[in-house]
């Protein structure tokens, strides 16, 4: 195998309106040519050692890079696909040398695991589920939660890997009867889990015993609205949304993320605070990324926009590099730094 | 946020959801 390698970085932390907090370290440049979908960090043993490694997607290829020093890195392994393509990386936490994809056009088709042989010389990729798969996560412990199918034949499934990626043990959720469309964990009560529904209901499941706790309805103000992180505190639920249908057009500029806080018990809620673009700016949600108490997204007008959630204000605005909008950005869960990533293949590392 | 607003807050929500709610 030839190692590729990466160009070291040569960029300024070019002309973020808060050029201070964003610092570029790196650069990766996918040579496939194809559209890159989508990235994640994530730590992967090699020769006995763990490493902090960057996993990128393009269309048909799903690549792992190895840091060579702070600045460069080089391909380890590439696994490809023929027939459908990568529509996003799904990380496990806590397993190691394994990462899931999701595959498929408008909708997943497919989830396969990615892993390596024994030896470390060739890359293995196992068809883990394939159906009309709406959402799907990975969540601590080994596990990776998918609903898949609608309405009454709604399946929601919990498989938890071992710690070397093998033998695989299924448990099945109890389905809200409404189609779900994200999940997400909740820090501080890790026997729960929170979905969000096409019905603008935020469901919780008891993961332990599969029931279905609560469904709680969030208001029609935003439809379609995602779930990014939750927490449990005081007997409430701190709750972190999207809108990626919000419109630009209100007053007071339209909230890119939402913080709202849920009494489960009586499935009442609040709203606790907007998280709005400063002013002069505009563009609506398309994708993004919440860790511990940043939120970090890119907008349609191809910018990408930072939120300190405990401050409540923007942070930070990182604008097009090289003409090129935004078209995906994730937190690394091994360090503090920000993967930014662009159609043609680049991939920045900005340390926040 | 107050309980006007949300209802009485119990700490043990999730182990009460968990007996009232079907198995």
């Amino acid at each position: 195998q030839s190692p590729e390698q990466t160009e070291a970085a040569d960029l300024p932390a070019c002309n973020s309106l808060n050029p201070g907090r964003l610092q570029l370290v790196s650069k990766l440049k996918n040579p496939s040519g194809s559209c890159s979908v989508d990235v994640s960090a994530m730590c992967w043993e090699i020769a006995g050692f763990k490493e902090p490694c960057i996993i990128t997607a393009c269309e048909y290829i799903v690549s792992l890079w190895k840091p060579l020093d702070t600045r460069q890195w080089e391909k380890l392994y590439s696994w490809h696909f023929t027939e459908v393509p990568v529509l996003q990386i799904v990380p496990v936490p806590d397993v190691c040398n394994l990462v899931c994809v999701a595959l498929g056009n408008l909708e997943i088709r497919e989830i396969r695991a990615l892993l390596c042989s024994s030896d470390g010389k060739r890359e293995k990729q196992v068809l883990l589920s394939s159906g009309n798969i709406k959402a799907v996560l990975g969540l601590t412990e080994r596990r990776l939660v998918s609903s898949s199918g609608t309405l009454c034949d709604q399946q929601v499934e919990i498989m938890t890997f071992a710690e070397d990626g093998g033998n695989k043990e299924k448990q099945f959720l109890m389905s809200p009867e409404e189609t779900v469309l994200t999940f997400a964990e909740v820090q501080g009560r890790q026997e729960a889990l929170l979905g969000t529904t096409i019905m603008n209901n935020i469901v919780i499941w008891n993961l332990k015993t599969g029931q279905l706790l609560k469904k709680m309805h969030i208001g029609d103000s935003y439809q379609a609205s995602v779930c990014h992180k939750a927490y449990s505190e005081m007997g409430l639920l701190f709750v972190v949304l999207s809108h990626p249908c919000a419109k630009e057009s209100e007053p007071l500029g339209s909230p890119v993320f939402q913080l709202i806080v849920i009494n489960p018990k009586t499935t009442l809620s609040v709203g606790v605070m907007p998280y709005c673009l400063p002013q002069g700016q505009a563009g609506r949600f398309l994708e993004g990324d919440v860790k511990d108490h940043f939120a970090a997204a890119v907008l349609t007008s191809g910018t990408i926009a930072i939120w300190d959630l405990l401050l409540g204000h923007c942070t930070a605005l990182l604008p097009p590099v090289s003409d090129q909008h935004w078209s995906f950005v994730k937190w690394s869960g091994t360090d503090s730094h920000l993967l930014a990533g662009q159609k043609d293949g680049n991939i920045f590392v900005y340390r926040y | 946020c107050n309980e006007a607003d949300l209802g009485p807050i119990s700490l043990n929500w999730f182990e009460e959801l968990s007996l009232e709610a079907p198995p």
